[in-house]
């Protein structure tokens, strides 16, 4: 398994690198779980906000008008009015900090706008200039800075137990206890740990993360500790927190022991694998094997749901030009499902089973945005959609080979916009080679 | 009026005070509560 080094640093600075040309980061709408990804609404090119003037010559801060000119994820190049066609002075900043405003704060605050000194000459009545350039112009809503805070506010706490998959033994879970969320990203240490230093990183919404009594529930493996007693202040976390799955019926034709289907491999996410459903456990859940690659005590089985947009029929791949990687060892290629399946005399699981919807996610190849190494899930990366296939995105890291490249389903709680880490505060790894001219 | 579409735009009369003085706009503004 590949895993990057991170990179301690600051100051990368993301409106550079995207500049003013053809390149996209992908919109705020397309991450339904990110502060403001069901608020974002039409806040598009062409919004006017109040911001801070940095060339006003004057000892107080002021603050003037600006418009966005481009607009990737939550940060947006802005251009002060008054300077009309002149790009010179342009800047990127991002629209959810504090100092963002809509048009009219000032004013409800009793603050003169002050134009910018090296515009000052160019009007001589600005309210006149003001009238003619807002009228019928869009601004954000009054309440935009409450809206952002209330959707960062985040249900996890520090101390709130979860069952949690064993990152060691993919098979099987363990409790864990939250130690830090950062927008919505839990790290959770393992119980049992003494120093805190056991942990994994995961979104609240990830599919990896269960309340207290899930596997038992399901009949997935557990691994128990000695713990008997909650210490002070410990609580299992409501069920309410976590991610729903849909209720599926698993009283008619379902999954059964032995099944052959695609999966996208935990251990690999560059790779969607030849696979079968090992075991059918309760709720929809399933514990699948990479064929070719499988512990003879089944400690690298995995469980999807059965909905799950990471599990394909047979044929996903070649219907979709997707190279699918057979089993290891298994020498007769090129591969082809027909006679794998006569070999191990096993059956595909049937098509119907399987997840089909594709929501309206709306990215689109060339697309920047911010993605977890789910190799290293506590690393969040600069990131570019390479490929779209229905659902499902292939994410590469910018400066990083194509073979770190990963499969990552369009809802993903993984992926966020441009200017998460900013908003948040979480680490940015920023592109693996960079030139001098993207630092800040 | 903006380009239709989920979220309702509202008409909103925008107070600006410049050095100059006071006076207001109309702009629109999105309202969530839709």
């Amino acid at each position: 398994v590949k895993s990057k080094t991170v990179i301690p640093v600051k100051g990368f600075d993301w409106g550079r690198y995207i500049g003013t040309g053809d390149i996209n980061g992908a919109p705020v709408g397309c991450f339904k779980h990110v502060p403001m990804g069901t608020s974002w609404g039409d806040l598009a090119e062409g919004v006017r906000v109040e911001v801070p003037n940095t060339d006003s010559g004057l000892p107080m801060k002021v603050y003037w008008i600006a418009g966005v000119i481009k607009l990737a994820g939550n940060k947006a190049l802005l251009r002060y009015e008054g300077f009309d066609g002149d790009s010179g002075r342009d800047f990127w900043c991002n629209i959810c900090v504090p100092d963002i405003h809509p048009v009219g704060w000032c004013a409800a605050g009793g603050k003169p706008l002050v134009p910018p000194k090296s515009i000052q000459h160019k009007c001589t009545n600005w309210k006149a200039f003001l009238v003619k350039c807002l009228t019928g112009a869009k601004t954000l809503p009054i309440d935009f800075s409450t809206k952002v805070q209330q959707s960062m506010q985040f249900p996890f706490k520090k101390l709130m137990r979860v069952e949690v998959v064993d990152k060691t033994h993919l098979c099987r879970t363990r409790v864990a206890l939250v130690e830090q969320v950062i927008g919505g990203r839990l790290r959770l240490v393992y119980e049992e740990c003494e120093d805190g230093s056991d942990d994994f990183w995961c979104h609240m919404y990830s599919p990896l993360i269960h309340s207290i009594g899930w596997s038992r529930g399901i009949g997935h493996r557990f691994k128990r500790s000695d713990v008997s007693k909650k210490l002070d202040g410990q609580v299992d976390a409501p069920g309410q927190l976590f991610a729903k799955v849909k209720d599926v019926d698993q009283s008619g034709e379902w999954f059964k022991d032995g099944m052959k289907l695609e999966a996208i491999d935990p251990l690999n996410l560059s790779a969607i694998c030849v696979a079968t459903v090992r075991k059918v456990l309760a709720d929809g859940y399933l514990m699948i094997g990479i064929d070719g690659s499988e512990a003879a005590d089944g400690s690298d089985w995995f469980c999807y749901h059965s909905t799950s947009p990471s599990i394909f029929p047979a044929g996903f791949c070649e219907i979709n030009t997707i190279e699918l990687t057979p089993p290891r060892g298994y020498t007769k290629l090129p591969f082809r499902w027909f006679d794998y399946l006569r070999e191990t005399g096993s059956v595909a699981a049937p098509v119907k089973l399987f997840n089909k919807e594709v929501p309206n996610h709306g990215f689109r190849p060339g697309m920047k945005l911010e993605a977890v190494d789910l190799m290293e899930p506590r690393l969040v990366c600069v990131a570019t959609v390479t490929r779209i296939v229905h659902r499902l995105l292939r994410i590469h890291f910018d400066g990083w080979e194509d073979e770190y490249d990963q499969w990552v389903d369009c809802e993903s709680p993984d992926l966020y916009p441009v200017g998460w880490c900013q908003l948040t505060g979480y680490q940015l790894q920023p592109p693996a080679v960079l030139g001098e001219f993207y630092w800040d | 009026a903006p380009e239709a579409s989920g979220r309702k735009w509202e008409q909103k009369q925008v107070q600006i005070k410049t050095l100059e003085g006071e006076f207001s706009v109309t702009m629109w503004a999105s309202d969530d509560k839709k």
